[in-house]
């Protein structure tokens, strides 16, 4: 464990605390994109499947579980609770065309042919577009609440800070987690233009973000 | 540089 990885660990479970609470306590999911979410709680699904079979450490299990909870339970919430309030016209990105792709090259690109590192590899990538159904909607509708963007930043931030988690264990320990590190650019890159916005116009105080 | 993954990283 270093710094950049717990401050990353962190930031991620802010960012689904954010989410989570906004939800509960507007009870609303207006501009939140169901799709991403599931595809989350899909991620945390199969990237967690040795949640019961090898303990590693009381933080690893306790993350696993709280992730695991609150992804569920927000898909809940929107799907179910306050489905009213879900913008399902505006959730209309094809996560077939992120699916199929995901799956196929997990199939292909793997470090062991074997139904965990399979299920693994396809979370890592599926969590490199998962954000993508909300990042569409939100150029859709053209705007987003700020609350929303704090979400989308601390989750930005979170594989950000994993990518220099990576460099500083490559530099003191040599390890190299080729699939990760590449998804893991591939995922921070599709949160710049975001990050741009975010800085210039939601922390000077605008009370939503709307796009150009 | 080695080729493999952590099973410690959430």
């Amino acid at each position: 464990m270093n710094v950049f990885r717990l401050l990353g660990d962190v930031s991620h479970l802010v960012a689904i605390i954010i989410l989570f609470l906004k939800i509960f306590r507007s009870k609303s999911c207006a501009g939140i994109s169901g799709k991403s979410q599931v595809l989350f709680a899909l991620v945390f699904t199969t990237r967690y499947l040795d949640l019961f079979t090898s303990f590693i450490s009381i933080y690893n299990t306790v993350m696993k579980v709280v992730f695991l909870v609150l992804s569920y339970a927000t898909v809940y919430l929107i799907y179910l609770r306050f489905r009213s309030s879900y913008d399902s016209e505006s959730d209309t990105f094809r996560v077939e065309f992120l699916l199929v792709p995901v799956a196929g090259l997990s199939f292909l690109e793997n470090y062991d042919f074997t139904p965990i590192e399979i299920l693994w590899t396809f979370s890592i990538y599926l969590e490199s577009v998962a954000i993508l159904p909300q990042l569409f909607m939100i150029t859709k509708t053209g705007e987003a609440e700020s609350i929303t963007t704090h979400y989308l930043f601390f989750l930005g931030l979170y594989r950000a800070l994993y990518l220099a988690n990576w460099v500083w264990r490559y530099h003191t320990e040599g390890f190299f987690d080729q699939i990760a590190v590449v998804s893991g650019v591939v995922q921070t890159i599709f949160y710049c233009d975001f990050f741009y916005l975010y800085v210039t116009k939601v922390l000077k105080g605008n009370s939503k973000l709307t796009l150009p | 540089a080695m080729m493999s993954r952590s099973h410690d990283e959430l």
